[in-house]
């Protein structure tokens, strides 16, 4: 319990705890504690309270600034929802289907998960309860036909935001990865003026592993931003800042729930403020 | 890998003659952060170096020319026995049906493993029905179906019902009417911390009386491993563990933390996400992977 006493060498055990507790794991955690004790000196800090405070604040840059999603205007902009599997890509779309189309867009996503069971059935409630059109191929259809289809669809359909759903894969499985690759240029081919965002999908659970995701995904196609979800239970997602700093891969939402509403901006201060409440 | 990391550590220690304990507790620290980069709760970790240290700092390491392989093998045989040590073979009901049920976390993997299952215990003889107790996530029911056709195995399920305990009731009813042998139970994914949604397992508990409750775990997840299990343990009294996606890169040592906070078994890994790839758990396997 971190008050405004003032602090020993066990205080950052106490704080190098806290951080690795919630999966900033061992390298991360290092570089935050001697970027705290080195600030420390420089700033003079002397209670508990103001230690705190301060890795508090070195946690926050390093998530670096606000970075909302990038939508534009006037124009298709496609997002490509990418991860390993059941991190919650599919209600993420349902989500952001909703937002968008709350916000006044026309809205489409794309069932480009052909290979698991039910998998586009799944995606279809959840354009049924954002009220947005699905493009869809029979189960076992190559997920390329889709993404080639949709595009043209959303194109004719002067539709503004295009989500497409993928498979969960693994990193580690090439053929998956490749195939994602195809699928990016799919619709750099087939929608060359588009805006894209390309997100990947990381669960709160994940531990270090999720660094590992962010660098081998960020190999095969440019992910633009990072969907961390599943933050209300237990698991505080520290990996991120890990993230942050390694592939500096911008963090843009979080998802909180499994409802249609649960979808938040990500916010670094808040973050950071959750990390040592 | 940690043998060479260590051997470097105790080298740099030992240019000044005999080992001593004190090195030895360097050295350890070592093996600390391994387990911590592979994602072994951190309390775990404390409580297993302590519990080698006697081991570590014995004259099988301070005599031993490599001491840094030494303690690679004593980390390693430890391990072993953290992992492993109970049986991991699955209760059958000496009156049938069996009935399992599965629980975990949302996208765990349950609902596959719950396929996979099916698959195995046929194999092996049994007569298996599924039974689709998840009524939240859309299409749920479906994929259940959808894996029971693939393997003609029924699925029984209770389109708009929404009494959870009720659905699961029936489905036992229907597979002794049927003179089924097992019962297959698949939940929805929930968070440990849901009171009402584990009040809802625990009403399908007393409604069926499973056999096995297993604890289905993402073998990618981190330090919260620990709540996870703790929390559903407490709730239900787990009788296992499945460590699913272990077919990717993740070291897994979430299946340490499991083992060692619920003393319960892994029976189980998911290597896969066709309805084959379902493995019995290896502890010196999983050991293995853990170091790295
Ligand atoms: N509690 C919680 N559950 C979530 C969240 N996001 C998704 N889920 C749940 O996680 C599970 C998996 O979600 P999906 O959307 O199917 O995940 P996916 O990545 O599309 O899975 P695959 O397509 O199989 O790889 C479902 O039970 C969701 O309801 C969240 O933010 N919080
Ligand atoms: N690579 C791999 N994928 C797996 C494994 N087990 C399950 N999956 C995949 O993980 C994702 C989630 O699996 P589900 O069976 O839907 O998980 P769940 O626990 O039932 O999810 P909820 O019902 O939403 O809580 C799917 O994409 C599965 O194909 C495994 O062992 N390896
Ligand atoms: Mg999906
Ligand atoms: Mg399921």
């Amino acid at each position: 319990v971190i008050t405004g006493r003032k602090f020993d060498d066990s205080l950052y055990e106490e704080l190098e705890e806290l951080l690795l507790l919630h999966d900033v794991g061992v390298e991360a955690t290092a570089y935050l504690i001697a970027e705290l004790k080195k600030q420390v000196k420089e700033r003079k800090i002397a209670t508990s309270d103001e230690l705190r405070h301060l890795l508090q604040e070195i946690a926050g840059k390093t998530l670096g600034s606000k970075q909302p999603l990038r939508y534009q205007e006037d124009t298709l902009n496609v997002y490509l929802v990418v991860g390993v599997n059941g991190v919650g890509k599919t209600t993420t779309i349902g989500k952001l289907a909703e937002r968008f189309k709350k916000g006044g867009s026309k809205v489409m996503v794309a069932a480009g998960d052909t290979f698991r069971a039910a998998a586009s059935s799944q995606l279809q409630i959840w354009a049924t309860r954002a009220g947005v059109a699905l493009v869809s191929h029979a189960d076992g259809a190559d997920p390329a036909a889709v993404v080639f289809d949709a595009l043209h669809a959303a194109r004719s359909r002067h539709i503004d935001l295009l989500i497409i759903d993928t498979a969960g894969r693994l990193h580690n499985k090439s053929n998956l990865m490749q195939e994602l690759g195809k699928i990016k240029r799919i619709i750099d081919r087939e929608a060359p003026n588009a805006l894209q965002e390309i997100l990947l999908v990381i669960d709160a659970t994940t531990g270090q592993n999720a660094l590992v995701q962010a660098q081998e995904f960020a190999q095969i196609v440019p992910v633009s931003g990072i969907v961390l979800t599943k933050l209300d239970g237990t698991a505080k997602g520290g990996i991120v800042l890990a993230i942050a700093k390694e592939q500096k891969i911008p963090i843009k939402l979080i998802g909180i729930g499994e409802k249609l509403a649960d979808l938040r901006d990500f916010d670094p201060q808040e973050f950071a403020a959750a990390l040592f409440a | 890998g940690l043998g060479e990391k260590l051997q470097a550590a105790l080298k740099l220690l030992r240019g000044k003659g005999k080992l001593t304990e004190k090195d030895i507790s360097l050295a350890l620290r070592e093996v600390r952060m391994a387990l911590l980069a592979a994602d072994v709760n951190l309390q775990v970790v404390r409580d297993f170096i302590s519990a080698i240290k006697e081991r570590a700092v014995g004259g099988e390491v301070l005599e031993s020319l490599t001491p840094g392989q030494q303690i690679v093998k004593i980390v390693h045989e430890e391990l072993v026995k953290l992992l492993g040590g109970t049986t991991n073979r699955l209760n059958m009901a000496s009156k049938p049906p069996t009935v399992l049920l599965l629980v975990g976390l949302q996208g765990a993997g349950k609902t596959t493993q719950a396929g996979k299952l099916a698959q195995l215990l046929r194999k092996q003889g049994k007569f298996p029905l599924l039974v689709a107790c998840d009524v939240y996530r859309p299409a749920a029911i479906l994929q259940l179906e959808t894996l029971g056709k693939k393997l003609d195995i029924p699925v029984f399920s209770l389109p708009g019902e929404m009494n959870v305990a009720e659905i699961a009731r029936q489905g036992k009813e229907s597979a002794m009417r049927q003179g089924r042998d097992l019962v297959i139970i698949d939940t929805a994914g929930r968070l440990h911390i849901d009171e009402l949604l584990m009040q809802e397992l625990k009403d399908v508990q007393k409604a069926v009386l499973p056999h096995e409750v297993l604890l289905v775990v993402d073998g990618m997840t981190g330090q919260d491993a620990v709540q996870v299990a703790n929390s559903f343990n407490s709730a239900l009294g787990i009788d296992g563990i499945i460590m699913t996606k272990l077919d990717g890169d993740t070291r897994g040592g979430a299946a340490l933390s499991v083992k060692a906070v619920t003393g319960k078994p892994i029976k189980f890994i998911g290597v896969g996400e066709k309805l084959d790839a379902l493995e019995v758990f290896h502890p010196d396997r999983m050991a293995s992977r853990i170091l790295g």
